[in-house]
């Protein structure tokens, strides 16, 4: 976009502007894909936030898109169109700028369009990653919810039952924050996601083990229970910190670390 | 995936838009 608003300065020396159809018409397919995956997801999400935000996402690049085409058919038309005044400000922040002067015509739509389909796209990643982030962060909450009734198991069958029930949802919550560590380009927000994952698959046979500890000595009379009991609770709580931090990292963004900027 | 697909889409199809705006203009200048 910071290009195109260089390409329209220059267009005050009396430049045509070229004949763009064929890149523009590119951009209105690659539009067209976005639009109709878009609403596939929209459609197939149970996520009522994506389903609610994404529509305006997508309408927003449409629009951009139909202002792309038509200023490269009235260019097209009229290629000496409408030349720009002034458009430094459009990407200096305005506390920066000392004049603030608007730019006209069918140049004005193919730098707007250019610019809203690429921020339209962008909020809709956005839109899409978020959605991403609270699937992670729903699965998370199971194994918060599992080890909330760790304190309660007092057989083995229940130690088993636990146990198969905990392990899926450990197994998928580890292999979902290992891959979105990957693709974080924060490296202060891997790194603690990495560090409490490890933590976590520390911790879960040993609370296992201290939970087997506790109910075999309530079985033999429970001489130490408490001391056992107190062991697990304190692994569990262990295990319920770790999560509660990677669902804490899931949800920052860049922007909310100094260093980013 | 394919959101990011057809976003990748959108950003090959905008910067060869742009390129070519600028090489046209180039050429003009």
């Amino acid at each position: 976009v910071d290009r195109l608003v260089i390409l329209h300065e220059e267009a005050e020396d009396g430049n045509a502007m070229p004949d763009l159809s064929r890149p523009v018409q590119a951009v209105s397919n690659a539009v067209a894909n976005l639009i109709k995956v878009g609403r596939d997801t929209i459609n197939s999400s149970d996520d009522p936030i994506l389903r609610q935000d994404m529509p305006g996402s997508l309408h927003r690049v449409e629009g951009a898109s139909r202002l792309l085409e038509d200023a490269c058919a009235m260019l097209k038309a009229d290629p000496y169109s409408q030349p720009a005044r002034y458009v430094r400000d459009l990407f200096v922040p305005h506390h920066q700028t000392s004049f603030s002067l608007p730019i006209f015509g069918n140049r004005k739509k193919l730098i707007d369009g250019a610019r809203g389909i690429l921020q339209g796209t962008s909020a809709l990643l956005l839109c899409f990653d978020e959605s991403e982030v609270r699937k992670i962060i729903r699965e998370c909450k199971k194994v918060l919810d599992y080890l909330a009734v760790a304190e309660v198991i007092e057989t083995m069958e229940d130690l088993v039952q636990f146990v198969k029930d905990l392990s899926p949802c450990l197994t998928k919550v580890s292999r979902e924050v290992d891959s979105r560590q990957k693709e974080l380009t924060h490296q202060v927000h891997r790194d603690i996601l990495i560090r409490c994952l490890d933590q976590v698959k520390t911790l879960a046979p040993i609370l296992i083990c201290s939970m087997k500890i506790f109910i075999q000595i309530i079985a033999q009379g429970g001489k130490g229970a408490e001391e056992a009991a107190e062991n697990r609770n304190y692994l569990a709580g262990r295990m319920t910190d770790e999560i509660t931090e990677i669902i804490r990292v899931l949800q920052l963004t860049t922007y909310d670390e100094d260093e980013w900027e | 995936e394919m959101i990011l697909e057809a976003a990748k889409s959108i950003a090959a199809a905008t910067s060869a838009l742009v390129k070519a705006a600028s090489s046209a203009q180039r050429e003009l200048i």
